[in-house]
This record gives structure tokens, C-alpha cells and sequence, in this order.
């Protein structure tokens, strides 16, 4: 489903290079539960970025479905990304002046589902993460683990192949995370999804069935349930 | 040091009013190290926002150093603000047209200290977060929790009496969580500083002196090392 090879990508910064990642090669098969660890810094939401085709690698290839996906035009990577991908960001990039069910709806909006159809798929996702009794709230108006929430649901409204979040519980207590977790969980055993998951939190990992750490920019250990 | 007395704070939203805290009551000695945990949305960033004199609560007292600034007018609870507390948002806000160093350089040039000597003060607290090495970048091109610690730097470089951290380790590994907190402990012993601190970490929690928990806008329970 996803297959990375020797990507690097680097940063020009004040005059000077910066390599983030180093010749990454990754697999990652069709209805995987892939968790992703390592340390601030490391490079774990560069390499998200690029798989979730928001970012293109300086050099190597991206196979999403055995297509090279890195060297598409921006058009056409749009559309890939909004038909493939649900993406759940680090920093939420919830959208200040909509509220949580207009956020929600944007990726259906995109596609030209009609707007009594989004309302309802949108304020079922928002049920499903606890947050349909703050629909009418702007981010503003809403704590850090509800903004989270909300760019979940928004991440799955869409019904996506492939769900990207980086560090989804990170702003959330232990027991709304493992419902997180759960949906999650659900939704690729019952839906044969592929989740690729960062996060900082070791509870979390430990019930990804593989896990992979980053460390400057290179994967640098692999672990299964199988081997513990 | 710090006493609520009976603060309430409510929200008018969509014509409804929405009441987030009841009635609280809440006293932190000087010197004290308090967490403050409780599930996602039950107020714990709203009664950090009123002890930080960046809100006002809608009714009770707050005595910051026996002095009632609930009520003082705006720029003398800027003042205040700026000499006593620290404040690490959730949200970090950083401003993003400013490097790293120059967001942490921002409290002391509101207090006029000189540029040369705002620049040394400033870097010297980015090395404590180990964040130095990335002083010039600006908070697009840094991850998710070196913004955190660039967040902790300004928070902590106007030396303030009060250190207020609405979940100052959500974006950070294992590791950097607990070299955040031993800087953390190391200021309240050793500087005899108040901290504050939200979290939903229990790693974190339990390295706490004490520690209070919100539910639905209300202090449900009280614990003390000396209790467990
Ligand atoms: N636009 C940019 N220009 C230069 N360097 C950048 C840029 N964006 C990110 N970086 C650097 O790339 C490195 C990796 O960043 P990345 O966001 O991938 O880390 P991360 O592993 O997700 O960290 P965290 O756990 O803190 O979220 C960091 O050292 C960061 O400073
Ligand atoms: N401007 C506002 N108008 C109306 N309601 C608000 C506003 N700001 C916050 N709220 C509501 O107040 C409640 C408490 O928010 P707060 O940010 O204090 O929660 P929290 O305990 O910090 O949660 P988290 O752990 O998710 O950060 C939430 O239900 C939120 O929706
Ligand atoms: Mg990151
Ligand atoms: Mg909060």
C-alpha cells in the first residue's frame, strides 16, 4: 500500500542545508497498524507530512498503491490526498473561523457531497469522539483535547483508505485517549483501514501490532507484538 | 500566595449562557508544587487562565499576594502579569514571524532589559530547554515540541515567582517530559518558586507535592504525597 525508498528531505535555512531525513525505505502493508516513536525533534512529522502527500520528499521515491506518488503535479496529489487520506495533525489546523461541525464537513465539501448529507455524516463522526454537544463552538471556544477531537472526526468523515495521525492523544486524558485508540483500532479491524500512528505515548504504542522508532531522521529499530 | 474564593466563570454563547466553573475555592502556598489533572474539557486551562490574570473570572476573589486583582484594571494586571508569572499555554502561541530566540527575548524587552543583555538571558534559557541549536529558526520550522520548549523558555527567562504550564510535556517524549520537570522541580526547590501545573500525564502528576482534580468545573478531590 505504502512504500517509501531512500527518502531524504532537506531544508535550506539561513544560507545553510539541513538534512531532516536520511534515505528512509519503509513498507507498510494494506490494513497495518503501524506506530511511530522517537524523540522532539527526530524527524517523525516530516516523514508523516510526505506520506500524507502534503510535503515532497528532496530525493527518493513514494509508491502509494504501486503508483510513484512523489513527482505527481500539486493538482493531482490533491486529489489522491483527499480521496485516500484522513490526516489528524500535530498542531489540529482547525480552521478559527468555522465551527467544529463546519470544520468537520470541509473534506466532504471538497468532494461535492451535498450539505444535508455532510451535516449528518459530520455530527455522526463527531458523536463517535464525544464532541457533538460542542458542534456549534469555534476552536476558540473549545479546550485543547475538544480541538483535537474535532480534527479527528474531520480526519475520518471522509471515510478514508489510509488515517495519519500525528500524536492524536497528546492533548488528551488517559481515558478519552484509549477511546481514540479504540476507534481506531476499530476501524481498521473492521474496515480493514491502514493507520499510521506518531505518538509520545508508550500506552499507545504498545497496542500498535509494529511499531518504528526515528532518530535524526533515520529508522532505527522495528519492533512486532510477535518479538516481545 | 494565590486564593480563589467562590470563582465562577461562564460563557454567553449562541444566546444561551454556559457556566464552565462553579464555585471554586483553591489556596497555593508559596513555594508549592501543584498539579492539576481531570478529563479533557472540565475547566483545568479556564481556572489557569484566571490564576494567570489572562481572564477574568465572572464572579468570586482572587488574592494574589493578599491583593484582590480580580477586579484591577487591565494594564495594572498586565503589569502584575508580567513581573510575577510565567505563563506555558497550551496552545503555545508563539508569534510566528519572530525566531526562537526572539519569542523568548519578548518578556524581558517588555520590561526595557537591554538587547544585548535580553539576547545572552535568552539564549542561556534556550540551552536549559536544549533548544539552542535551533535559536534562529522560526516556530514553522521547528516540530511540535521543540515549540513546546521554546514555549517553557519565555515562560521561565523573566525569572517570574509563579510558573504557571498548561500541559507543558503534551508534546514531548519521555525522555525531554522528565528534563522539563527536573527544571521544573529544580526552580521551586532551589528558587523557591510556585508552580502550577496541568497535565495528563501520571508519570507527571505523581512527581507533583500535591495534586488537584477538575470535573465538570468543580475541585473533586485533593491529593497529597503524604497521602498515597
Ligand atoms: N521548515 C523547516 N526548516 C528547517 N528545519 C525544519 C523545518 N521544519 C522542521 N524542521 C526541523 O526538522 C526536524 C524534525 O522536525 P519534525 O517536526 O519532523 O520532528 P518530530 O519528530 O515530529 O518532533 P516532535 O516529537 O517534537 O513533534 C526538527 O529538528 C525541526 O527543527
Ligand atoms: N470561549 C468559550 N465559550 C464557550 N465555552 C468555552 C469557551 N472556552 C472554553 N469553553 C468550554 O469550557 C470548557 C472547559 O475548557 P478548558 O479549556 O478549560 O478545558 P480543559 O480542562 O483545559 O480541557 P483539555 O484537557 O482538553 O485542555 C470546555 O467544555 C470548552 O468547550
Ligand atoms: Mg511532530
Ligand atoms: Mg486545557
Amino acid at each position: 500500500m505504502i512504500e517509501l525508498k531512500g527518502i531524504t528531505r532537506t531544508y535550506m535555512i539561513g544560507g545553510t542545508s539541513q538534512t531532516i531525513l536520511h534515505g528512509i525505505d519503509l513498507k507498510v502493508e494494506d490494513g497495518e497498524f503501524l506506530g511511530i516513536i522517537g524523540p522532539s525533534g527526530s524527524g517523525k512529522s516530516t516523514l508523516m507530512n510526505i506520506i500524507g502527500l502534503l510535503d515532497r520528499p528532496t530525493t527518493g521515491q513514494y509508491f502509494l498503491q504501486d503508483e510513484d506518488v512523489a513527482q505527481l503535479d500539486d493538482d493531482r496529489r490533491s486529489i489522491i490526498r483527499n480521496q485516500f487520506i484522513g490526516f489528524v495533525f500535530q498542531m489540529f489546523f482547525l480552521l478559527p473561523r468555522l465551527t467544529a461541525l463546519e470544520n468537520v464537513m470541509l473534506p466532504l465539501s471538497y468532494r461535492g457531497v451535498p450539505e444535508a448529507k455532510a451535516k449528518e455524516m459530520s455530527m455522526q463522526m463527531l458523536e463517535r469522539v464525544e464532541m457533538a454537544y460542542r458542534a456549534d463552538h469555534k476552536p476558540s471556544a473549545l479546550s485543547g483535547g475538544q480541538q483535537q477531537r474535532v480534527a479527528i472526526a474531520r480526519a475520518l468523515v471522509g471515510d478514508p483508505k489510509v488515517i495519519l495521525a500525528d500524536e492524536p492523544t497528546g492533548a488528551l486524558d488517559s481515558k478519552t485517549s484509549q477511546d481514540v485508540m479504540n476507534l481506531f483500532m476499530k476501524l481498521q479491524q473492521e474496515e480493514k483501514k491502514t493507520v499510521v500512528l506518531i505518538t509520545h505515548d508508550m500506552k499507545i504504542a504498545d497496542q500498535c501490532k509494529r511499531h518504528i522508532e526515528v532518530q535524526d531522521g533515520r529508522l532505527v529499530q522495528e519492533t512486532s507484538v510477535g518479538d516481545q
